[in-house]
């Protein structure tokens, strides 16, 4: 099984 | 006073086809240097970001910057009004504008179009991307990538990518069965054969191919595509526009549980 992951795991909200 | 023009009309036509499947409201800023737009899915899974350099239009001019939110699908609407072969302008004289005006001329200048699409006022949820040496970089053609997407997605809903030195591997598991295609590095003359891997540290990460797919609409941009990847990461597939800047997404990876 995989979970899919947000993009704001890894970017910061300016 | 905020005027773009764009000699190659069907650039920013393809644009809006690349992104609208992904996202259906976004901010195009527009200062002196260009205009830029950055904006998630409503998933958060995936970001597109665009670039277009004051360079790259036959005329520029933005006296101070501007955020002009639009909904994607109407600016669709309006863009299929404008002719492949027609330069396409934008513009706004209001320091913060309600309403955008599009001017579409073709070539002949026998016909103008004129157009207004009312602007929205829409929440910033700009992400701070950092410059990164991506460990594995890919270049290759566009076609041929969206390809490989396109078949391995009937088979799986999600492709590892997995680099080495000399090739890069797309391999798919499924209900039905398994399977993979590796692609060579090959200095080929023909844009359509050429692959060129950068690899300082192979990775293998896994990524939904239904993002990839939509990603893939961006394909009429560019013959080439280039995957960059770092282990733990999100993917970026960029397509360059010719002078014009550039089309990126970015798309998280998926994890074993």
């Amino acid at each position: 099984l995989r979970s899919q992951l947000h993009i704001e795991n890894y970017y910061r909200l300016e | 006073m905020f005027e773009a023009k764009l000699q190659q009309g069907v650039i920013f036509k393809k644009i809006v086809d690349a992104i609208k499947d992904l996202v259906k409201s976004v901010n195009i800023d527009a200062s002196t240097s260009g205009l830029s737009m950055q904006a998630m899915d409503s998933a958060h899974v995936a970001l597109v970001s665009l670039k277009l350099n004051e360079n790259g239009f036959k005329d520029y001019r933005c006296d101070r910057p501007i955020t002009l939110g639009l909904s994607i699908e109407n600016l669709s609407k309006i863009l299929k009004c404008a002719g492949n072969d027609d330069t396409i302008t934008l513009q706004t004289d209001e320091e913060e504008p309600s309403s955008l005006k599009f001017f579409f001329e073709n070539q002949q200048a026998s016909k103008i179009s004129e157009f207004s699409l009312n602007l929205m006022s829409l929440d910033s949820e700009s992400l701070g991307i950092p410059d990164t040496d991506y460990s594995s970089v890919i270049q290759m053609s566009s076609a041929e990538f969206s390809r490989i997407c396109k078949e391995l997605s009937s088979i799986s809903e999600t492709v590892e990518i997995e680099t080495s030195k000399e090739s890069v591997k797309f391999s798919v598991q499924g209900d039905i069965g398994a399977g993979s295609i590796t692609v060579k590095n090959n200095q080929s003359d023909k844009d359509v054969d050429r692959v060129d891997l950068q690899i300082d540290q192979p990775v293998k990460l896994t990524f939904a191919l239904r993002y990839l797919n939509m990603f893939n609409k961006a394909v009429s941009l560019s013959s080439t595509v280039s995957l960059n990847m770092s282990e733990e990461n999100p993917l970026m597939v960029e397509y360059k526009i010719d002078d014009l800047g550039s089309l990126r997404f970015y798309l998280a990876p998926k994890i074993s549980d």
